[in-house]
């Protein structure tokens, strides 16, 4: 799990599409 | 090249096209290798990315080289926070935030639209919680500084002609609002913006027909209708 990248790809990807607005 | 070589490199106080080749260099590096490579350039390199940001926001140079300089830094530091120990290192780092948020800045667009993006980002973070007040205060200290209102570089750079940055402001905007867990906080903030001016860049905004930009007012709108519901 350390070595995961790509975090802040996968959180501006869910910003630009909306997906991080959801309501949960 | 290793990391330590970079982090001679930033030592040495390159400045213009070597600086610069240096970092775009070091932006393919951080964003190529795997996380062992960014924990070796570690804290170490990071305070020296942030220090020679701030050496470059300090000389308030808006043309040339030194804008590149900068637009590049920021670069370098999404790639670095591309995985937990470059947010955790960028988080700990005494003015990383600050810094960011200083580089919102709408006579530099190009630049701004990655800051923008990139402070959304960590506004969204789960851990720590509540990250988006830490965003917050650092906007609204830079806008003390500044001797503006904390949502003024956000208002302009939404009345520049690129999409793409009037995007990236609704998407800190809809960010820091999405965050909030109490009503009044998310109304505040809104009527704060409205007041500033939002509400008339809205009514020409929202003619605009980009499929990027309608995403982030549907989410506007829809975060707005939610609080009117709920008050």
């Amino acid at each position: 799990e350390g070595d995961e990248t790509g975090i802040m790809d996968g959180l501006m990807e869910a910003l630009q599409s909306g997906a991080a607005f959801r309501r949960k | 090249k290793s990391a330590m070589m970079y982090i001679q490199d930033l030592k040495s106080g390159l400045r213009d096209s070597h600086l610069l080749n240096v970092l775009e260099s070091l932006r393919v590096s951080l964003s190529n290798n795997p996380v062992s490579w960014v924990q070796n350039f570690g804290a170490e390199g990071l305070v020296l990315l942030l220090d020679i940001l701030k050496k470059l926001q300090d000389e308030k140079d808006e043309i040339g080289t030194d804008v590149k300089c900068q637009h590049e830094i920021i670069r370098c530091l999404k790639a670095f926070m591309n995985n937990r120990y470059g947010i955790k290192a960028m988080l700990e780092s005494e003015d990383g935030i600050q810094l960011l948020v200083r580089a919102i800045n709408p006579t530099v667009p190009h630049m701004m639209v990655d800051a923008v993006k990139l402070v959304s980002a960590i506004c969204i973070l789960d851990d720590p919680e509540n990250i988006h007040e830490r965003v917050l205060e650092a906007i609204t200290e830079q806008a003390d500084i500044e001797e503006i209102e904390r949502f003024q570089p956000l208002l302009s750079g939404m009345k520049l002609p690129s999409f793409p940055l009037k995007a990236s402001c609704m998407q800190l905007i809809n960010a820091l609002i999405s965050r909030g867990e109490e009503l009044d906080f998310r109304i505040h903030i809104r009527s704060e913006l409205m007041r500033l001016g939002l509400k008339d860049i809205l009514k020409d905004v929202r003619a605009v027909e980009n499929d990027e930009l309608r995403v982030q007012l549907n989410v506007f709108d829809e975060l707005a209708e939610d609080d009117s519901e709920e008050l």
